[in-house]
């Protein structure tokens, strides 16, 4: 089973169209493997992105360096899918 | 263990696709005078496309809502497991579901994309696209909702197999929109289409692919600003709504805007709840909070159905 051990989903907020083409320029680099949950469209949207624990360092930097703003959403992705197995599991018991 | 009946069953959890099935078949067999199960095809790796028929009478017109569509999206097919029960339900007992019964049949499909729904449960939670290899790729699946025949391979879809919205090689590629793209056209009167996602709050109508409003966006509209004030009503989750394009970005291929081509009129797609921490890994008890709000707008949107023929 695969798993998330260290993924975080990133809610990302551009301010302007200039930040909008940054975070599109981001999410073509394919060897980051990010999984955009919303993905860069519009300075109206907030972009969610779950990045790989390996790329967590990279995409940080590349967002501290441009000044894009960003919060965590979940803070490890494999925390929430345990706590959700382990909620069916309670059910079915 | 499998719930002995209907009534048994955990609406408050997540549960398998197997789980899932047992509950559509004592759904069937609690209530046969009102609902049946078809199966409108398999999947790729050659499970049932189960569709849940609530009918009152013969050769009437019908509705259409379906769930899961994006196999990860788990609250959508909670929220169908939910809407299933309700229906069964409420006929009979709430007035306006009886008296949308006894015009027209509704058709539920709780698990859209099954093979997708059960790659989640054993081997990836992610998964979202079906799970059809792609020859000459490493990366299997399609987008299920770029998949369709309208605006295919326009912007706003992938031709990268790796990519989460591949629109897949041609149009209706994919066996789990062949086999609704079959059962609209023979069915050929199907008059509300309401395919449901998750997440981030949105109530849509096409298009998706131009910017070209559609024919009755004014209706459309106005049916939709109902709808989501209804929604908000049980529990004040904000929705926006409008036209796929405007509401959120380009998206060709897309489920809706192919059967609002079709003729079939009031044809919506849902983005449901998001309580802005979990994104579409939703708390549990989020499920059933979920469902009925959706329900009030679902509501709305088929008791228009009814009292506008056309």
């Amino acid at each position: 089973k695969e798993n998330f051990v260290g993924h975080q989903v990133l809610r990302i907020t551009p301010k302007n169209e200039a930040e909008v083409i940054l975070l599109k320029e981001l999410s073509q680099l394919e060897h980051l493997e990010l999984d955009f949950w919303r993905e860069p469209i519009d300075v109206s949207l907030p972009v969610d992105a779950r990045v790989p624990f390996h790329s967590l360092q990279p995409v940080r930097s590349f967002l501290a360096y441009n000044e894009i703003h960003y919060d965590i959403m979940i803070a490890d992705l494999q925390d929430l899918l345990d706590a959700e197995q382990q909620e069916m599991t309670k059910s079915r018991a | 263990l499998q719930p002995r009946s209907t009534d048994d069953f955990n609406y408050a959890t997540y549960h398998t696709l197997s789980e899932i099935n047992s509950f559509i078949d004592a759904l069937v067999q609690e209530n046969p005078n009102l609902v049946s199960k078809i199966v409108i095809g398999q999947s790729y790796e050659g499970r049932p496309l189960n569709v849940l028929k609530f009918s009152t009478g013969a050769n009437r017109p019908g509705i259409w809502i379906d769930t899961g569509i994006h196999s990860r999206e788990w609250v959508t097919q909670a929220s169908g497991t939910w809407f299933a029960k309700k229906i069964a339900t409420d006929y009979g007992r709430d007035a306006a579901l009886t008296a949308i019964l006894d015009r027209f049949d509704i058709f539920l499909e709780i698990v859209t994309n099954p093979d997708g729904f059960q790659f989640t449960h054993t081997s990836n939670r992610m998964w979202r696209k079906t799970r059809k290899p792609n020859s000459g790729s490493r990366c299997a699946g399609v987008d299920p909702n770029r998949n369709w025949d309208a605006g295919f391979g326009g912007a706003g879809s992938s031709s990268n197999p790796c990519s989460e919205t591949y629109r897949g090689t041609y149009a209706h590629s994919e066996p789990e929109v062949k086999a609704i793209v079959d059962f609209v056209t023979s069915h050929g009167n199907l008059k509300a289409f309401v395919s449901i996602h998750s997440y981030s709050q949105m109530l849509l109508y096409p298009y998706g692919y131009t910017k070209t409003p559609c024919r009755d966006q004014a209706e459309l509209h106005e049916v939709a600003q109902r709808a989501v004030a209804a929604l908000t009503s049980l529990y004040g989750t904000k929705y926006a709504y409008g036209s796929i394009i405007n509401v959120i970005y380009q998206a060709s291929g897309g489920t809706i805007d192919w059967t609002y081509d079709q003729g079939i009129k009031y044809s919506y797609t849902f983005e449901l709840r998001d309580t802005g921490r979990y994104g579409f890994i939703l708390p549990a008890n989020q499920i059933v909070p979920t469902a009925q709000e959706t329900w009030q707008a679902l509501m709305v949107i088929m008791d228009h159905t009814k009292n506008n023929p056309y």
